[in-house]
């Protein structure tokens, strides 16, 4: 219909055909994904981290069912030296009720590593009256540099309510001749494009997920 | 499916292509490019009645049951979906997460009369 004239239907301006089904592109999308507006991005990751998480979704393997495949990428707080003590902070945007059936955190390794590196990793619980509880979820040793994907059992790994998911990294040199000249070395890369970050997959649980599992 | 020329009035699927820059939504819709926002329009008259562009039987049961009482019904038959895919968006949350899922039904493929 021609600029000027009334929408039959909503009595609002006529949009052009073409606006109209922009309109209602963007509802099909928001209503599709679950969201109630587009996301405001404040800080988009640096392009050779997406880059990078793109190739890591690329492959086939959708979530299967109602999933999701996610990466989220650390916010890292701790020692500014030696990486080995840092918590790493990822913020989810995860369901309310969810199902965590893959979970796998990706570091990187500098080249310059004088050894084989030994590293814990525990999950930190929400914040209680006694203090924070956490729980040692995975053992793994590197001998090599590069990337490394450290599988964590994924029933063990919960996000906040808030979805915050805090996870503090634990790591030695095997042979410790790294205290050599009495400086902890860079025993782990947390630049921009090299930052760890989590892989997960999630289904959400919806109403019929349980009578599936019974069946 | 009948086939969709501008000007067909019948029952039929109307392909519109979709680019999420003409949205302004690339920034955080990061794969793929656009989509097919297709939809069913078009007149469904009774002769044409449950013809659904796939599954013939179901019309020739419509058919007849309209021979067999009285050839105008009072109601009448829309011009619907009658098969759809998923979607799979690859987008950033507002967490800054990379996430891929598969939105279910998003994309007509066929349409059909009721």
């Amino acid at each position: 219909q021609g600029a000027g004239s009334v929408c039959p239907s909503c009595g609002g301006p006529a949009l052009e055909e073409r606006a109209l089904l922009l309109e209602i592109a963007k509802q099909q999308i928001l209503e599709g994904l679950h969201l109630t507006s587009r996301p405001r991005i404040t800080h988009p990751p640096p392009q050779a981290a997406l880059t990078r998480a793109l190739r890591r979704l690329q492959p086939g393997g959708m979530a299967p069912g109602n999933g999701q495949e996610v990466i989220s990428f650390a916010t890292i707080t701790g020692s500014s030296t030696s990486t080995c003590s840092s918590m790493l902070t990822f913020h989810l945007s995860v369901p309310q009720s969810y199902h965590l059936h893959h979970a796998r955190l990706w570091l990187h390794v500098p080249a310059t590593l004088p050894g084989a590196l030994y590293m814990r990793i525990f999950q930190w619980g929400p914040r209680r009256r006694h203090g924070r509880s956490h729980t040692l979820l995975a053992e793994h040793q590197m001998t090599t540099p590069g990337w490394h994907a450290l599988t964590l059992p994924s029933s063990g790994l919960k996000a906040e309510e808030s979805g915050v998911l805090k996870l503090q990294l634990d790591c030695r040199l095997l042979d410790g001749n790294s205290t050599a000249a009495g400086q902890p070395r860079q025993l782990l890369d947390t630049a921009a494009h090299q930052r760890p970050f989590l892989e997960l997959k999630i289904r959400a649980n919806g109403p019929g997920t349980g009578r599936t599992k019974r069946r | 499916t009948p086939t969709c020329e501008p000007e067909t009035p019948l029952c039929c699927r109307r392909d519109r292509y979709v680019d999420f820059q003409e949205l302004g939504w690339r920034d955080w819709i990061l794969q793929p490019e656009g989509y097919q926002l297709n939809y069913c329009s078009g007149q469904c008259p009774p002769h044409l009645a449950g013809s659904p562009g796939i599954a013939a039987s179901f019309h020739s049961a419509v058919f007849n049951l309209l021979k067999a009482n009285n050839p105008w019904p009072a109601g009448t038959s829309c011009c619907v979906p009658t098969a759809r895919r998923p979607l799979s968006l690859l987008y950033l949350d507002q967490n800054g997460n990379v996430v891929k899922t598969d939105v279910p039904d998003m994309v007509v493929e066929a349409c059909g009369c009721s």
